[in-house]
């Protein structure tokens, strides 16, 4: 239980005498902990997961040509750990290139594989490589699989990493890939296979860019690409409206992984008012929208926007009033914060009070 | 945090122990 807390110090270490120690001395014992592991087959994944990503972070060319060897041997490799091991090789970090090119001919699977993927793009977009990995037949019929797959949720970060890779690749390659994003059934992936579409020269997907700022469930994604490709003033007027950023932002959070995974189905204005927040301690406009997922157990639920944007799932019901859904979220809030004021339980009471006390 | 040399040296002594 110990060896994760010891691991988090080494990612924590703010001054360079203690880095330098931390190098030296530390680095060595985890490279050995690491080949040991793999030399006897004791893998605790867990534990090797996490000193990969301290390799990650150091940054070193003895940690990348382990996190490589990990990677070749497809240690673990649908844990979602590796997307944040790979996340830390961005265009400063030293060893980059290096991860790159050396795991260019290996067939990696899983979030291993997506990871890898969406690194390459990043470190394509930035010049910092110049053949873009997934440039191969092979590499494309693992892309094909990926677009193609039916259960979408799996594999949607992969499609839409695919759709973003298209100007790195071959054009008679990437053609039949761009067709199948163009047509995919999510439209994130569709607003990445415009914005590919857009840098391979054709600006005829810029109204299929537009015309996805104008729904809310996709707006943000869709402003963010008009953004990127330098065509602010594109956006239509109404999607700067507070309540239609507001229904924008909690379809961006009710569309996380870790929540419904995409936005819902229907979403709808419940209330909207000015109060004094207690967790902010300011005056604000606070929303409240009720969502509905046509083919969740679930259903659907309530969510806020205004201080910090979330749905209290399973707590809240578009059947209570709107007062009573506020007071559950300033609790939530409170307690998120360590506020003083905070109540031990959630409960619409204790919220009330505290919400009307300033109202 | 990590600020100073010596606790580095405390951590990295700690990890060989375990390790160990």
């Amino acid at each position: 239980a110990a060896f994760p807390v010891l691991l988090g110090l080494f990612e924590s270490i703010v001054c360079k005498e203690a880095m330098h120690v931390m190098q030296e001395q530390g680095l060595p014992l985890l490279y050995a902990a690491f080949d040991h592991a793999l030399s006897c087959e004791r893998l605790d994944a867990d534990d090797l997961l996490l000193i990969l990503k301290v390799f990650a972070i150091h940054g070193t060319r003895d940690g990348a040509e382990r996190i490589v060897r990990a990677a070749q041997l497809g240690i673990a490799s649908q844990r979602t750990m590796w997307s944040v091991i790979l996340e830390q090789f961005d265009e400063e970090h030293p060893q980059s290139v290096f991860m790159i090119n050396r795991l260019k001919d290996s067939l990696l699977l899983g979030t291993l594989g997506i990871a890898y993927l969406q690194r390459a793009n990043r470190l394509a977009a930035v010049g910092a490589i110049q053949r873009h990995p997934f440039d191969t037949d092979a590499r494309c019929r693992q892309m094909t699989a990926w677009l193609r797959d039916a259960d979408h949720l799996r594999h949607l970060q992969a499609a839409i990493a695919v759709a973003a890779s298209l100007p790195y690749l071959d054009q008679t390659r990437g053609r039949d890939l761009l067709a199948l994003a163009l047509d995919h059934h999510s439209p994130c992936v569709q607003i990445e296979a415009a914005v590919s579409t857009i840098r391979l020269g054709n600006l005829s997907a810029r109204k299929l860019l537009i015309r996805w700022c104008s729904d809310p469930r996709y707006s943000r994604i869709a402003m963010r690409s008009l953004r990127f490709l330098g065509w602010v003033d594109a956006v239509p007027a109404g999607c700067c409206h507070p309540d239609f950023l507001a229904t924008a932002d909690l379809c961006q959070w009710l569309s996380q992984p870790n929540e419904y995974g995409r936005p819902p189905d229907r979403i709808e204005l419940m209330d909207t008012r000015v109060l004094y927040w207690p967790p902010t301690d300011d005056l604000r406009q606070v929303w409240l929208f009720s969502y509905h997922y046509d083919d969740h157990e679930c259903s659907g639920g309530v969510g806020m926007v205004g201080s910090v944007t979330c749905s209290l799932i399973g707590e809240t019901t578009s059947d209570l009033p709107a007062a009573d859904v506020y007071a559950l979220h300033c609790c939530c809030e409170l307690q998120n914060n360590g506020d003083r004021r905070a109540p031990r339980y959630r409960s619409v009471k204790a919220g009330k009070t505290l919400v009307d006390r300033y109202n | 945090n990590v600020s100073t040399a010596e606790e580095a040296t405390i951590i990295c002594d700690t990890v060989a122990v375990l390790l160990a």
